[in-house]
């Protein structure tokens, strides 16, 4: 699975992931990344997520609008929401994976319970970050 | 304002030490040239949804992630392939499941939610849609690559379920990394 999230000059945020899913899968089965709310969401009062993991937790917990949700309605900085969805909500459930966030100010989160997850950050004048493990 | 951009390629047990480092500066090298395509878009002022297009077509484009060509098979044998998009601004989104014919699924997404009065389309559907798009249609072969079709047959052995046969087009047998597909089977457990 890939995904990015995006803040333009103009202010705007938007998210996209794009997969093949789950190797040897049957029956049709679809995962989060195409679910809006699971696996991607944007909206400018608060974030944009991208997530990658076992789809079915993600759609159950709605992971990506979850973040967005803390962030704007309890106040959560970015990291601090995707961390107690990730870290202890979806880790809980016995799901895995992690998410990639921004929000309209230019905070920048990733957050996942596997050990590693292929990321990579750049904001305008800063130096591009990219990490694996 | 300033524009920012953060991007992933998949999360799984990526264990530090048993990816070769041939590997690991191929997966580098695509997640920075990832960087270089949305900040061309958002340094000269262009919209965060190009951004995210211009992104992921090259990621899809790449045999080392797991979306477009690269993306991993079906029990049957075949690249479905997921994506949706999401604008923030407007709350407008697109989403499409199960295409096997569309070579840039993002853009189909960006089309359903630009050009279309619903949110997801699925399957046959969406690629009619994609070709009244006049989308980039490419035969199911095209997302063939050895590597996942190597791993495909190793999940349908441990589950004992028929191997399917190769799809139509896709290019002769060729030998694999076996280690690879170990680190793969742990990486890629999930999409």
């Amino acid at each position: 699975t890939v995904g990015v999230v995006a803040l333009d000059r103009a202010g705007n945020i938007a998210a996209g992931t794009s997969t093949g899913g789950t190797t040897a899968k049957r029956w049709g089965r679809v995962g989060d990344s195409p679910i809006i709310g699971a696996g991607t969401y944007a909206n400018n009062a608060s974030c944009g997520v991208s997530a990658t993991g076992t789809g079915e937790y993600f759609i159950r917990l709605t992971v990506a609008s979850r973040i967005c949700a803390l962030v704007e309605f309890q106040g959560l900085d970015l990291q601090a929401a995707s961390d107690q969805v990730i870290g202890d909500e979806l880790t809980a459930m016995g799901g895995d994976g992690g998410i990639v966030a921004l929000t309209p100010g230019g905070e920048i989160a990733w957050s996942f319970n596997t050990p590693g997850m292929y990321r990579a950050r750049l904001s305008e004048g800063g130096e591009p970050v990219v990490a694996i493990y | 304002g300033r524009w920012a951009l953060v991007i992933h390629g998949g999360a799984g047990v990526i264990e530090r030490g048993a990816m070769t480092p041939e590997r690991e500066a191929e997966y580098r090298d695509a997640m920075n040239a990832a960087l270089v395509r949305g900040e061309a878009v958002l340094d000269q002022g262009g919209s965060a949804l190009d951004a995210i297009e211009a992104v992921i077509h090259g990621m899809e484009d790449d045999p080392l992630f797991n979306a477009g060509r690269g993306a991993v098979f079906t029990a049957a044998g075949r690249n479905e392939l997921d994506a949706s998009i999401m604008d923030g601004a407007s709350l407008e989104a697109g989403a499409v499941a199960g295409v096997t014919q569309v070579r840039h699924p993002i853009s189909l997404a960006r089309a359903v939610m630009d050009n279309s009065r619903h949110v997801m389309l699925q399957g046959e559907g969406a690629e009619t849609f994609a070709r009244e798009q006049e989308l980039e249609i490419v035969p199911p072969a095209y997302f063939f690559t050895e590597r996942r079709w190597a791993a495909m047959e190793r999940s349908l052995g441990a589950l004992g379920l028929p191997i399917p046969s190769r799809p139509d087009g896709a290019p002769a047998p060729t030998g694999v990394d076996h280690g690879e597909l170990d680190r793969d089977a742990r990486e890629h457990r999930f999409g």
